[in-house]
């Protein structure tokens, strides 16, 4: 007995949920964040991030379909973090890095901000 | 799955969804 395992497949899962976010397929939640609006996957946010599982898990939210972010959270580092948690890549720009790490703090993505945290030490 | 008998396949798994239809 044994398996084929096709080494992509994680990959293009992912690829796909991207394909559908862009062309707002099945997207169940619109996320504003200071005026600016982003459609997304429930099941990706709670997947990727500490709060969005808190908020989504809360029976009361089951049926959310629209969240309003705290004012401070910055809407470029909100869509660094939502392009990051679609496609794997972390764009880092100096001038965005602290922006997305306070974000990631807010969004509890501890890897990300650890990751931020090292890249804005070097 | 790293099990004895995993053997990999490194291509495609699943169809690609199109950027527009």
């Amino acid at each position: 007995d044994g398996c084929i395992q096709f080494t992509r497949h994680a990959g293009d899962v992912l690829l796909n949920f991207n394909r559908l976010r862009s062309r707002n397929i099945l997207t169940d939640v619109a996320i504003q964040v200071d005026g600016q609006h982003f459609h997304a996957h429930k099941a990706i946010l709670v997947a990727c991030s500490g709060f969005f599982y808190s908020v989504f898990m809360d029976p009361k939210n089951a049926n959310l379909s629209a969240i309003s972010l705290d004012p401070k959270v910055d809407p470029k580092g909100f869509s660094i973090l939502l392009d990051f948690m679609y496609t794997s890549c972390l764009d880092l720009k100096d001038s965005l890095v602290l922006a997305t790490m306070n974000t990631a703090i807010y969004l509890q993505m501890e890897h990300v901000v650890d990751t931020c945290h090292r890249f804005i030490k070097s | 799955y790293e099990g004895v008998n995993t053997i990999k396949e490194m291509g495609r798994s699943i169809h690609e969804i199109p950027r527009q239809d």
